[in-house]
């Protein structure tokens, strides 16, 4: 089970920002997505996940922490427009991800790399899966640490 | 560009469940993916964004649909322990994915993806990105009509 996962990576030139409170309504996020392609700005991740509102929803993005001003204007523009409730932003990010093979089967990576984090004190700031990678988000003092502990929960020194 | 899309999957067997509003405190989401893990349900899909609350945070996952009702009780469970505000599911998803090499640098794919959906009033419940795999949650109805429009737009049956 522990060679299912190969490897992790660090990535600290990111930040995160979100608008939240947006229509659920078809078209709003092209027109979100299509207001930040304009500018230029290259968008890293996307997630919107289950909004306790029937009708809202929130987005959140990361990108490069070079066009965080950039991100956070685009977005206050359409923030009026779209009757969102705000911008938040977070520049201290860093992703920590943890790479292999069919790590979506297994239940139990999840679980070892939360709870290793956890045990350390490290905070999760956001978190983001797929079949071949689960991302973490941790402030950038903790990445290194964090990357560190995970390497050692699954022996990948070894 | 459109080459650097080269397919899109459908997956209909999913549902989503999140729990809302759990404490943002090291160890908290360890102690929520073991739980799960304790159960055997695999989860798919986890995902934590940008919450308005400082101190708060939620968290989303979708699990064979088999699941849905293990994954409820589970974290119903863990609610009270925690303090959370609620659990929500839905078993009307189906993950729509476009899979290519590079996605993450060109802004314009997911406005590409988002506008295309949002013009044929496709409603996107969740949406979830990294490097090499753009995936939308649609409602099941949706999903083939989605898939198709897709397709089209980065002329992938050409
Ligand atoms: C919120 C946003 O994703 C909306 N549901 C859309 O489909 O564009
Ligand atoms: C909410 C949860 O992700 C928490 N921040 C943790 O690190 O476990």
């Amino acid at each position: 089970i522990v060679r299912t996962v190969s490897g992790v990576a660090i990535d600290k030139d990111q930040a995160r920002v979100a608008i939240l409170d947006i229509p659920d309504q078809p078209g709003v996020a092209g027109k979100i997505m299509q207001a930040l392609a304009d500018k230029h700005i290259v968008i890293d991740m996307i997630m919107q996940a289950f909004h306790p509102t029937s009708g809202l929803s929130s987005i959140t993005f990361t990108v490069h922490q070079s066009d965080v001003k950039d991100t956070i204007a685009t977005l206050s523009e359409l923030k009026d427009k779209l009757g969102a409730s705000e911008v938040l932003s977070d520049p201290d990010i860093a992703k920590v991800s943890i790479i292999g093979a069919g790590l979506a089967g297994q239940p139990g990576i999840a679980a070892i790399v939360f709870s290793t984090l956890g045990e350390a004190g490290i905070n999760m700031k956001m978190i983001s899966t797929s079949e071949m990678k689960l991302t973490v988000v941790v402030a950038k003092g903790d990445a290194e640490k964090a990357a560190k502990l995970i390497h050692k929960a699954f022996e990948l020194d070894t």
